[in-house]
């Protein structure tokens, strides 16, 4: 199973429908201070299940709707959707017959989120089980988030351990 | 889950020791798990560690220098030695996307070029698709593709696919 | 000891909020006092606050985005941000020398800029000499003059002089 | 005052008599990761008085001596002296009817360190008041070492209160 794109619409400073394609290989993201780097890599680990607003470094999940600029007016909904491609039939039962499944999280201001799965909605922890079966998640070790390098280095002792806990 | 941690503590060493070389170019490095509180020498006897209980300790030697912990390296080579450890986690159960948000910030560009070789060489033989945010241009030139985030329009975002040369130009705008 | 830290509170808060614009090139900031832990809604009439037990809150808006606490800015914005902070504690007692490690790591080249500009404006009012250790190339083409530091032995530093074209090349060497 | 220049023998990876001259002015330092730069900015705050072996990041003083490396032997001295230009005759009284003013510390591996100014042996305190008098020192924000921004921005406020008693 592969991760082929990204949608978001609504979510942070993307009030607009963005795609992002992700190839094999290395894919670069550039731009200067501030434009929205960031917040694209927080699309994908919310749309995978992120449950806790201050890992997005919001003090609430409504946080993540776009919240307006001195010229537009705030959003009330975010959507984020996941394509992965299935080619390889590698996915956990229930989907595994799909060629290509879709992972959906709409939020709407004041309701919380809904979850869908190849159109079908689902619970948090449908989603959270289909990413932890193919190693992923919105709590992998390999979504390295701006700044988690110095929390290593800075960490103590006893706290680096849970990084092996994640590989055991 | 003793005997779990502790088959994950000799698979992520292993990988760590050879990652370690790879980036840095040389030199060695080990994990140890310690005691979280050292042993009172007045005890005698060094503490039985208990893994679910102990502390994970980094021990580096950037080449030829002395072997010594991660606190007293310099900040670039403790970022480099931790990109070891993450990617020795990692290996032990590859998954299909990894993103790094500007991992390479305190590398210089010696670091920035073997950090990039080992990308390629992870993604070759895991097939793990890479999301690399970066304001370093060595790092940029490397990469299959790229997209460029602008606020052409304040506080709103938009993502435009670019080349180098327009990443370069991209860069020098606020 | 109350009245000194409210004088000096003013006086950090007034070169803070223009020092903000100049990094920024527009947006506005302002430092608040709070209380260390908010005051309970139901005790109603807000906790006085004493500057002695007080947190210092620092609130922000870039140019074009609505005004934020420094947790949600970008990594680049809060780094920009508490270097004003910084300048603003400064001048109100300049030092005869200021020495920055690497602060200018998670900067884009129009932050950089802004950032060096200050600092020479900062040099020509005060006498402050400025000592910068940098990998960003942009702020070395900014400086008066460079310095090198090499290991061509191993574990073994050594100072050289160094014009531009000689740093560009040395960032490329381990 | 200003400072004028800095010497180093036997300070951390700078074993051999190195002079780094501060001119009016921006000074940059560039080189490879782990060459050394931190290490100078580490000899001028040692030389100004810092007592604290942890914020040399040291586990005791005695680690900013020479440690050896593959192919040279420790050393058991470190010393670093730093040059005062006081043409503007605005040092504290002892020391201002001097037009350079030299403050030098040298430390022996298991004997502590010994301080002098102006060729005089003096205590710790009396550096430390030499710079506080001419508002730097040892402490001064003014000296940002690497990660330090980082450490601002993790701060609590209550922590970042303590930037503001520096001014007060
Ligand atoms: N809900 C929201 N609605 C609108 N804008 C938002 C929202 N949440 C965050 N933002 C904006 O997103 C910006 C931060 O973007 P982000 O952290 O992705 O920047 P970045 O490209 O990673 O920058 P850097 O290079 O400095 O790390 C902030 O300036 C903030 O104003
Ligand atoms: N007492 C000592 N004797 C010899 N070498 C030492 C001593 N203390 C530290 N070092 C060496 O100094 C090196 C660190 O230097 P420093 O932190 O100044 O590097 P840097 O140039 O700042 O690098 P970076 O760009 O990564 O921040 C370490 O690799 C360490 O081995
Ligand atoms: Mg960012
Ligand atoms: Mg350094």
């Amino acid at each position: 199973m592969h991760f082929a794109r990204l949608r978001l619409t609504g979510f942070k400073s993307f009030v607009e429908p963005t795609v992002v394609d992700i190839e094999p290989g290395l894919t670069g993201i550039v731009g200067p201070n501030g434009c929205g780097k960031s917040n694209l890599v927080e699309a994908l680990r919310w749309v995978m299940g992120e449950n806790r607003a201050r890992s997005l470094r919001g003090g609430e999940m409504d946080d993540v709707i776009f919240a307006g600029t001195a010229t537009r007016p705030a959003r009330n909904i975010a959507e984020v959707s996941l394509l992965l491609d299935n080619a390889t039939r590698n996915a956990p039962a229930p989907y595994n017959d799909l060629a290509e499944i879709e992972v959906t999280r709409l939020i709407e201001r004041g309701a919380g989120s809904i979850y869908r799965v190849a159109g079908r909605e689902v619970r948090a922890r449908d989603v959270q089980l289909l990413f932890a079966d193919a190693a992923t998640g919105a709590h992998s070790s390999a979504l390295v988030s701006q700044g988690r390098i110095s929390a290593i280095i800075a960490a103590k002792p006893a706290e680096r351990r849970a990084l092996l806990e994640e590989a055991a | 889950g003793r005997e779990r941690l502790v088959a994950a503590f000799d698979k992520v060493n292993t990988h760590f020791q050879e990652l370690f070389v790879r980036l840095f170019g040389g030199g060695r490095a080990h994990l140890t798990l310690a005691p979280v509180d050292p042993a009172d020498p007045a005890e005698g006897a060094p503490k039985e560690v208990d893994p679910l209980e102990a502390g994970l300790e980094v021990m580096a030697s950037p080449p030829g220098k002395k072997l010594q912990s991660l606190s007293l390296l310099s900040g670039g080579e403790q970022a480099l030695t931790a990109l070891a450890l993450l990617f020795a986690v990692f290996l032990t159960n590859p998954a299909p996307v990894c993103v790094l948000d500007e991992v390479d910030a305190p590398l210089d560009d010696a670091n920035v070029d073997r950090f990039c070789t080992l990308l390629d060489d992870i993604g070759a033989s895991t097939g793990t698709r890479f999301v690399v945010v970066t304001h370093h241009r060595l790092t940029m030139a490397r990469m299959d593709r790229l997209f460029g985030v602008t606020m052409s329009e304040r506080g709103i975002s938009q993502l435009v696919a670019v080349d180098l040369r327009n990443a370069e130009r991209l860069r020098a705008t606020a």
